[in-house]
């Protein structure tokens, strides 16, 4: 394998991608598809995620183009050159292009999208070319079967040369995708234990903190049972800020930083999106909680000390919002770290307590220990 | 097999366009010293070529040479730029 000069790479180990122009001889869906088949040939290999945005400006801008269209290195028309991809760096670093001239396919009746993406994503993080003629970076074109695949050992050594291995379980065979490390399981019942978020899915309150998350039935407090958040949602980050249900559309909503994922269940509908999508304001950099309340059809977010109200029927946040959180609120005071709304009430976790808010009688009406809800 | 004066001709030019967009280190060789030497600067990339892709480096044009350079291929430079 072989690097840049001056071995340029990524200094953050998520990354944004926006597929700014697509081409007319494969479905956007099917572009969609072969982009994060290709990027996750590379994820499964070293610490970096990817991130789809469809606005504004990514790390990595993908589009197809036409003859000379403006960076200095112009298409040649069919054949010949096919696509290519900058290496790391602001403005055009990371940019990949393909030629719109080619005839792209999921298949093999033409140039396969994913073969060439993956080759161009393999630039676009820092690879040159390679010598070695089975490496994915070696410059000529030669179909790879998407499904399945695995990069080859040349691009494995490379690649990690610049983002080091992604970490695997100790005892168990390297499993992409695996959580890097076996994660302590954290003492709820301690005095301070609190919780990052809290959410109903489907007939069952999940409970998140740290790397973990306990799952329990609303009614009964035994058989609660912790596991590591990647085992069963293997695409989220390794934790999660916030997560609310709405329950009579079966959807579920986990957010992370400026990213959220949607599931049925514990199913991922497609990549992570992005929070401004909801229509916050850019100084919003992250969810501390969230709450939907079933019979207003509302979901509170909870930032700081304020809170946001997004409209759920009409997908819209609501006018006159942040609004003050204790003003709103009386009786639930410092930051809201997670909420679950439950039979009528709604359950605030504020560091080691959790308050248990009438929204009839507007008040709190009691306080309990936040580790009272997983048995302590 | 021998090839046409034309087919010569135009694996030449495909040569040369082929070398200048993969073999050549951008702003560091002014255009003006490659037509200077001429053939001999080509021979250099031709032999670059034939070492990058594990062909035998013989500095010719041969069939070998010219099958790479019509395969479809990725448009970032072989060399360093």
């Amino acid at each position: 394998y072989r690097l840049f000069p001056g071995e340029p790479k990524w200094k953050k180990n998520t990354l944004t991608y926006r597929i700014s122009k697509y081409t007319p001889s494969m479905t956007p869906a099917e572009v969609d598809r072969a982009v994060q088949m290709a990027l996750q040939a590379w994820s499964s290999a070293v610490p970096l995620s990817f991130v789809r945005v469809n606005a504004g400006e990514a790390d990595i801008m993908i589009s197809f183009e036409t003859g000379d269209h403006g960076d200095s290195y112009p298409f040649d028309g069919p054949r010949g050159t096919l696509a290519h991809a900058f290496a790391p760096g602001e403005g055009l670093g990371g940019d990949t292009h393909f030629d719109n001239a080619e005839k792209w396919t999921m298949g093999t009746n033409g140039f396969n999208l994913f073969t060439v993406a993956a080759h161009e994503f393999g630039h676009a993080l820092g690879l040159a070319h390679s010598t070695d003629p089975s490496a994915l970076m070696y410059p000529t074109y030669k179909y790879k079967h998407p499904y399945g695949f695995h990069l080859p050992k040349d691009d494995v050594k490379g690649i990690q040369a610049l983002y080091g291995p992604r970490k695997t379980f100790p005892g168990k065979p390297t499993v992409p995708h695996a959580s890097p490390h076996n994660p302590s399981i954290p003492d709820l019942c301690d005095s301070g234990s609190s919780f990052d978020a809290v959410t109903m899915l489907g007939k069952e309150l999940l409970f998140f903190r740290d790397r973990i998350f306990w799952r329990r039935q609303v009614n009964l407090m035994s058989g609660i049972r912790p596991s590591t958040i990647t085992s069963s949602f293997p695409q989220l980050m390794s934790n999660v800020d916030a997560a609310y249900e709405v329950a009579d559309r079966g959807t579920a909503y986990f957010f992370k930083g400026p990213h959220y994922w949607v599931t049925r269940g514990f199913q991922m509908q497609g990549p992570p999106r992005t929070i401004y999508d909801y229509g916050f304001p850019r100084n919003v950099q992250r969810i501390d909680a969230a709450v939907y309340l079933k019979d207003a059809q509302k979901t509170l977010f909870f930032v700081g000390d304020e809170y946001y109200s997004y409209d759920e029927r009409k997908r819209k946040m609501e006018k006159d919002y942040p609004k003050n959180t204790e003003e709103e609120f009386s009786g639930v005071n410092g930051q809201i770290d997670a909420a679950v709304e439950l039979n009528g009430n709604i359950y605030f976790f504020s560091g080691p307590k959790a308050y248990k808010y009438d929204t009839e009688k507007e008040d709190v009406v009691s306080v309990l220990r936040a580790g009272s809800w997983v048995g302590c | 097999f021998a090839a046409t004066p034309r087919t010569s001709r135009n694996n030449y030019h495909l040569a040369q366009a082929y070398l200048d967009k993969y073999y050549t280190k951008k702003g560091g060789h002014p255009l003006g010293e490659m037509a200077a030497r001429g053939g001999n600067s080509m021979v250099k990339k031709i032999k670059e070529l034939q070492q990058f892709f594990g062909l035998r480096v013989t500095g010719k044009l041969d069939r070998a040479t010219m099958d790479v350079i019509k395969r479809p291929r990725c448009g970032v430079p072989d060399v360093a730029n």
